[in-house]
């Protein structure tokens, strides 16, 4: 199809060069042009200057710059793979690439670890639970007992953490990921299986009319 | 059926749902 050949990509030129990113992940050439445009738009929110900020990144889940969420903040530091506090679009592909509906759940099970891992320290640990789990009842405005939330991290830790050494180390969370799928829900997302369908408006706006104009 | 600390927050939050920057257009 002529109007998504990454010849006629121009607008991308600054940024990675689709045919790379494709190769590297599971989406086609025009699937990483599709995703082009999300980028796109997302990256000129705010800013305008063709990176992600995690405002825009806020503004994009929550239509909202200003919320403060801890998961979406560790999505964010997640996908920033060269932690210089703002996400370009070779790490956008790369890092959206672990959604996809056919990338291997082993490598979705890691970066659910690497979410959850609070600190970095290799394991997920008690009050880094704890944490999460307050976070996420406040973000539900919910409220719970010290000790309800207590029991949530004892009965997690009890099923996940193996050796009972008081934190889940990644084979023990490769394990209970494994055996609860439900956990994963998040890390697929079916729009990056139809993405150009998703994107229409790349098929329609690429190719020589702007450029041209 | 036990309560699970990973399985709330993957079901209850949002900033974990990246399916809303999707759902922008």
């Amino acid at each position: 199809m002529g109007c998504v050949s990454s010849k006629q990509f121009k607008r991308a030129a600054e940024h990675e060069d689709p045919a790379i990113l494709a190769k590297e992940t599971t989406f086609s050439v025009s699937e990483v042009e599709a995703l082009y445009e999300l980028f796109k738009k997302i990256s000129h929110s705010i800013f305008k200057d063709g990176l992600i900020h995690k405002e825009e990144f806020q503004l994009a889940l929550f239509r909202n710059s200003n919320k403060k969420n801890l998961f979406a903040d560790r999505i964010f530091d997640l996908f920033d793979l060269k932690h210089n506090g703002v996400v370009d679009f070779g790490e956008f592909v790369r890092s959206l690439n672990i959604f996809h509906p056919e990338t291997p759940l082993a490598e979705k099970i890691s970066f659910a670890f690497r979410l959850y891992d609070l600190r970095g320290t290799g394991y997920i640990e008690r009050e880094e639970l704890y944490e999460m789990v307050l976070a996420i009842l406040n973000e539900s405005d919910l409220f719970l007992s010290d000790d309800a939330v207590e029991q949530i991290v004892d009965q997690t830790f009890k099923q996940a953490d193996l050796n009972g050494d008081g934190k889940i180390d990644p084979d023990e969370w490769k394990a209970f990921a494994s055996k609860n799928p439900a956990l994963l829900k998040n890390m697929t997302l079916p729009y990056l299986k139809d993405i150009t369908m998703a994107f229409p408006s790349f098929v329609l706006n690429s190719g020589v009319d702007e450029e041209e104009l | 059926r036990t309560c699970n600390a990973f399985q709330l927050i993957s079901s209850m939050s949002s900033g974990f749902d990246l399916s809303g920057m999707f759902e922008s257009e």
